[in-house]
């Protein structure tokens, strides 16, 4: 017995996935973030954060297709971690990485976080 | 897939959703 394993099949699919969000293929879920609205798939969503992952996990909550974030998130930040969910690169500026962490922290993407806590304290050493 | 051999394919796995039709 053998098997084949396309080593690059996460990366593929997760390329299609980006490729219909930006056409707004079977997007299912409209995220405002202070008036900015960011379409996506519920599923990517839920599969990237803890937060999401709760709401559309809830019986009450998961038909919801608008989902307000707290005001006092960064649309920025959220932009970012939103690519970084369909593209598995995250951007990291100066300008922009509190902002990011700080998102980060809300959506309970608790490994972004402590990355960005180590990108920050090496980058001060 | 403990005990079978697994051959690794480093090509394309499947078809690419273009960015626009």
């Amino acid at each position: 017995d053998s098997c084949i394993q396309f080593t690059r099949h996460a990366s593929d699919v997760l390329l299609n996935l980006n490729r219909l969000r930006s056409r707004d293929i079977l997007t299912d879920v409209i995220i405002v973030v202070n008036r900015e609205h960011f379409r996506a798939h519920k599923t990517v969503l839920m599969a990237c954060s803890g937060l999401f992952y709760s709401i559309f996990t809830d019986q009450m909550k998961c038909n919801l297709n608008i989902i307000n974030l707290d005001p006092e998130i960064n649309p920025e930040g959220f932009q970012i971690l939103l690519d970084f969910m369909y593209t598995s690169r995250l951007s990291l500026r100066e300008t922009s990485i509190m902002a990011v962490m700080n998102a980060a922290l809300y959506l309970q993407m608790e490994h972004v976080v402590d990355t960005c806590q180590r990108f920050l304290k090496a980058s001060e050493e | 897939y403990d005990g079978v051999t697994t051959i690794k394919e480093m090509g394309r796995s499947v078809h690419e959703i273009p960015r626009q039709d």
